[in-house]
């Protein structure tokens, strides 16, 4: 299939990371050949998967500013049919390293695209900015996922991705869709979060994914563990709701 | 006293801004003449604190970049003895902007130094990186308060901030101070909460305030209404917590 999937938003801690890492490993568990890509000099999707920053020899940096072949990169994970390009905080450095270098918008574009029949979904994982790797990565991507945490802020942080989105297709990848708005850490007990989902679908509508993911201290847990939560609690609400969001961006990958 | 101290962690959704607001308000209301700077494009204090985009004609933005003086934005809250000096989308624009400027560094500096004896405090809330924005803000501070949340990711944060501390105090401001790091969100229901304060505890020592922010949703709906916690619900924990952060952060400040 090889669709190529921005996981982005620049409002911090709004679940881009748990969702980057959970949907790939769920696709990958529904036999989904899936690459995760992680964009993000904190590294968080590397180290949430257990990939140590002592074992690196070799980032994402080096694929991007210093041109080594993704393929020298790429690491296998506990799940069989998902792989990840992890990143280190070498990867800081890009954005100020390419500002002045030609195509610094397509340098992503140029990686990928190679690759991209060798898998079914390509999930990357974004910091928490609209800088310059962000923007690479909404100039590769087919379509860009948006986490929305239930909560005041990230509701009013929509408009700026909207901004974003506008500005991305008119310049660098006209062709850019929105995969969906996904509705993270809400906490049914609280009006604020039913408040901010009310919102969210009045506003957004059928773009809001059916799936929203709960509040559910197993998916902070699981990090620390470095597994995705299928494999840290197959029964928790988290896993069954990244499952059912899979499924989600399955149906649409085949529509698509 | 005129203290500069600057809310900082690279890491996304930790509480800076919660923390921003609520410090500042809580020192306000306890006489502390206190400032508030939004350096954070995202501009959440300024929304925060129900200053509305419509309303804003000038912005920090105008002031680091365009040199407009930093009297011109200052706007009164609600709270007696707070200011605001707001910010906008127009701030995204300053890193990129200032790349090429001299002494880029050291534009915050050059701001705040004059009105620092018309303060008791002037608190700084920064972005979710460590670009131009945050490096001009722990250049300019006296000391920085570090919010970590208490979960996995945060804990895994602390190291690039300590190594960022020790780059700064080499190059840019040798006198940097840590105000402390601040635990936020706990859930006293949890092992993960209790099991990251008690890590950070160990590994940082007396560095961490005694007071922690517990988790509570009354936190969180306080900016949709416009307000800090203690003008929405002064009854709340989030509420007591910021208070009682508040006369440690004034008690360092009789020593320093
Ligand atoms: N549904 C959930 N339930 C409980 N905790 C969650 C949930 N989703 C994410 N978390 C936790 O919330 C914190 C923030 O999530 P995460 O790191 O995925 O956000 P992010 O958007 O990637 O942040 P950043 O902007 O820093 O990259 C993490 O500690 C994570 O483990
Ligand atoms: N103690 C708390 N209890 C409940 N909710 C909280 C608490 N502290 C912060 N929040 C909520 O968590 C979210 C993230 O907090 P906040 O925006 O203050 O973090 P931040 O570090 O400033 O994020 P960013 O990196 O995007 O600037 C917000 O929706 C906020 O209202
Ligand atoms: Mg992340
Ligand atoms: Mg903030």
């Amino acid at each position: 299939m090889g669709k190529i999937i921005a996981v982005a938003n620049q409002k911090g801690g709004v679940g881009k990371t748990t969702t980057a890492i959970n949907l790939a490993a769920s696709l990958a568990a529904g036999e989904m050949k899936t690459l995760l890509i992680d964009l993000d000099p904190q590294a968080n999707s590397t180290s949430g998967l257990g990939v140590g920053r002592t074992k690196l020899k070799k980032s994402f940096y080096h694929v991007i500013v210093l041109g080594e072949p993704l393929k020298n990169i790429l690491l296998n994970t506990e799940i069989e049919k998902m792989q990840i390009a992890p990143s280190d905080r070498n990867l800081a450095g890009a954005e100020i390293e390419l500002v002045d270098v030609e195509d610094r918008e397509y340098k992503l574009k140029n990686i990928v695209e190679p690759v991209r029949q060798d898998f079914d979904f390509i999930i990357i994982d974004c910091p928490p900015s609209l800088g310059l790797l962000t923007v690479n990565a909404l100039g590769a991507a087919d379509s860009v996922l948006i986490p929305v945490q239930c909560e005041y802020f990230a509701l009013e942080g929509v408009s700026a991705i909207w901004d974003t989105l506008v500005r991305v297709r008119r310049t660098l990848n006209p062709n850019l869709a929105v995969e969906g708005f996904l509705l993270t850490m809400y906490d049914e007990r609280t009006k604020l979060s039913s408040q901010v989902m009310s919102d969210l679908r009045d506003f957004l509508g059928t773009q809001v994914f059916a799936t929203a993911i709960p509040r559910n201290v197993k998916l902070a847990e699981a990090p620390s563990h470095g597994k995705p939560i299928l494999l840290y609690d197959i029964r928790s609400r988290g896993a069954d709701s990244y499952m059912r969001l899979a499924q989600e961006v399955i149906k649409n990958g085949k529509k698509g």
